[in-house]
């Protein structure tokens, strides 16, 4: 059976409502070493990849591989009534038609037990190699957000562009065309204002920015994103979901390609 | 002008 225990709601909270309006319905793949998702939207241009990794949960216990089937409208309706600071119970047995789901105020003073049915679903799964990104860039993931909603007000898609002299973002439609270039930069006093830039080699890809505006959905989760290029493979947009090392929610967006 | 590619050209299906 699996049982986890997170201290605070607001993390499942988040995730669901950063991913609903790309995928509807996805497996949450249970086993020892934590939840992950792996999601397409419909057309195959974009996946989430969301892992939870045991340590992120107090206690963590799943003794089989168990997939939770879940439709996310429907889970998002369950979790709206929990508050951002409930300890939140996920169990569900070997074979579960449904997940139980329970929220406490952290004051124990209020418990809400919830039972969501859940669903037989087949999803196709793709292997997503390691990869080295030519280049990678850590920044404020509002700033990144602000960025991706002002060029698409002008275009529906953006060319990255990485280079030794920044990361450039251009755009052009039909009123006129705009560009966004970003430095390094190191703010002493607060670093979740940095921005951090690691380049191997020069990189110009083209990418929808209605998926970018989706994918930033997910900047209440952390302060910081990073976003790993390289020609011709899809672009990984990440969010740390904990402080500890592999809990995160990623993007991957396939590039508009040709002219 | 640019075509959208789709994940499958670059990820295997497993």
């Amino acid at each position: 059976m699996l049982e986890a225990r997170l201290d605070q709601a607001e993390i499942l909270k988040k995730v669901v409502d950063a991913i609903k309006d790309l995928v509807q319905d996805c497996n949450f793949d249970c086993n020892d070493s934590g939840i992950a998702l792996q999601a397409m939207d419909n057309s195959h241009v974009a996946l989430v990849s969301m892992n939870l990794q045991a340590d992120s949960f107090a206690p963590y216990r799943c003794d089989r591989n168990i997939a939770l089937g879940v439709n996310l409208t429907s889970l998002t309706k369950v979790l709206r009534a929990a508050q951002n600071t409930d300890i939140l119970t996920l169990r569900a047995l070997d074979a579960p038609d449904s997940l139980n789901l329970v929220f406490e105020s952290q004051d124990k003073d209020r418990i809400s037990e919830y039972d969501l049915k859940l669903m037989d679903i087949d999803q196709e799964h793709l292997g997503i190699p390691e990869t080295e990104y030519a280049a990678t860039i850590k920044m404020p993931s509002v700033e990144f957000r602000r960025i991706c909603t002002d060029l698409m007000a002008l275009s529906e898609s953006v060319t990255i562009e990485a280079s030794k002299d920044g990361i450039k973002f251009t755009c052009s439609g039909d009123i006129g065309n705009g560009s966004v270039t970003l430095r390094q930069h190191t703010n002493v006093e607060n670093e979740k204002e940095n921005i951090e830039i690691e380049l191997s080699e020069p990189v110009a890809l083209t990418f929808s920015l209605k998926y970018l505006v989706n994918f930033c959905k997910a900047a209440g989760l952390s302060n910081t994103v990073t976003i790993c290029l390289s020609n011709e493979v899809p672009l990984l947009v990440s969010y740390a979901l904990t402080s500890k090392a592999g809990s995160n929610l990623r993007f991957y967006l396939a590039p508009k390609i040709g002219d | 002008s640019s075509q959208q590619s789709r994940l499958e050209g670059f990820f295997k299906v497993m």
